[in-house]
């Protein structure tokens, strides 16, 4: 699909997003 | 942007910080050697192997080849994902 929200995307500087699942 | 130099991360310094420093300080770590080897896919590669336990993820950073490993198995479960 084009809308793929799995995996939360790291980008340097700026806080993971997957931060809010631990 | 200009890339950041970081120092080698160690466990005093993960056991530091709170969980989700912990989590950033070893993302911006992986990300350039994950970037070197995908430029394209490395955000949400670094994304994937941050759900790995810190203990392991020290280890990957401290060894390119479990680190190709991952980033491997990583691709293939997103290739998977994204069919």
């Amino acid at each position: 699909g084009s809308s793929v929200s799995w995996p939360p995307e790291f980008h340097p500087g700026v806080p993971w997003k997957g931060l809010q699942n631990i | 942007r200009e890339p950041a130099v970081y120092e080698p991360l160690s466990a005093s310094m993960l056991a530091a910080a709170l969980p989700h420093e912990q989590k950033q300080m070893i993302g911006e770590r992986l990300y350039p050697l994950i970037s070197a080897l995908h430029t394209q896919l490395a955000g949400k590669i670094t994304g994937m192997l941050l759900e790995i336990d810190n203990s392991e993820l020290l280890l990957m950073l401290e060894s390119p080849e479990s680190l190709n490993a991952k980033v491997q198995e990583a691709l293939e479960v997103l290739q998977e994902h994204q069919a």
